[in-house]
């Protein structure tokens, strides 16, 4: 099974 | 003062069309170059990210960059009152609370104007690292839509993964599996029909339906979309609005467990 990543972990927050 | 005018409104219909499910609210972030909006979903699982520039316009003056934030709901219930062949106008004083639409039809025998109310929201920008991508495919939008809707029938998420031979979609679920493959067309005399594959790696990888069938909104805006993979990196699907600038979706991949 897979789970859904989110995008926090790839984009940084300027 | 921010002032903007498009002759052909119906394209900012189709831009929130593309936009209004996936996002209750955003921020047009607008300046001398032209109009941005970048916002993540509720789940923070997407992020959407439009560019309008300002020469795309029929007519565009920012003298101050600012902020408007809109009920993206609310925004769609002053488009709807707009005619397909209306021209629409956006106007806002420096430091306003509020924006003016103003419709014009063709022969401007009637003209209306809706004031909505902007909002303060919170909003966080990301910063987007630079991906050199494994593979780039170019794709009719109206197929990509087709694929996905279909095989949204059968499972939560499609696999999309690419080779030098093609691009395959793949799903499964309860009842069974599906499987679309799409060859590299040689036909440029029709660029807007043409699969191109720019590969420098195979990838394979995972990505929920639902947010797919949310981005295939935006094909009125262009017959062509660009879907952008690299291994554990979320996927790009592009639309170029034509003359105006372009629409982006990210998504996250979904991982293994």
């Amino acid at each position: 099974s897979s789970t859904q990543g989110r995008l926090d972990s790839f984009f940084k927050v300027l | 003062m921010f002032e903007a005018r498009l002759v052909n409104s119906a394209t900012f219909k189709k831009i929130l069309d593309a936009i209004k499910d996936l996002l209750d609210q955003a921020s047009f972030d607008c300046s001398e170059s032209g109009i941005q909006l970048q916002a993540m979903d509720n789940s923070h699982v997407s992020l959407v990210s439009l560019n309008l520039k300002s020469d795309g316009f029929d007519k565009y003056r920012c003298d101050r960059s600012l902020t408007m934030g809109m009920n993206l709901a609310s925004l769609s219930k002053v488009f709807r009152c707009s005619g397909s062949d209306d021209t629409v106008t956006i106007k806002a004083q420096d430091d306003a609370d509020t924006v003016t639409f103003m419709f014009e039809s063709k022969k401007q025998e009637k003209i209306s104007d809706y004031e909505m109310k902007l909002m303060n929201l919170d909003q966080e920008h990301l910063g987007i690292p630079e991906t050199e991508f494994s593979c780039i495919i170019k794709m009719p939008s109206a197929e990509f839509a087709r694929i996905v809707r279909d095989l949204s029938q059968f499972g939560e998420s499609i696999v999309i993964s690419c080779t030098k031979e093609g691009v395959k979609f793949s799903t499964q679920g309860d009842i069974g599996t599906g499987n679309v493959k799409l060859a590299q067309t040689n036909n440029f005399d029709k660029e807007e029909e043409s699969v191109i594959i720019d590969m420098q790696e195979p990838v394979s990888l995972t990505f929920a339906c639902q947010y797919l069938n949310l981005f295939t909104k935006a094909t009125p805006l262009s017959n062509q979309v660009t879907l952008s993979m690299c291994d554990n990196v979320p996927l790009v699907v592009e639309y170029q609005i034509p003359d105006l600038g372009h629409l982006c979706y990210y998504l996250a991949p979904k991982i293994e467990e």
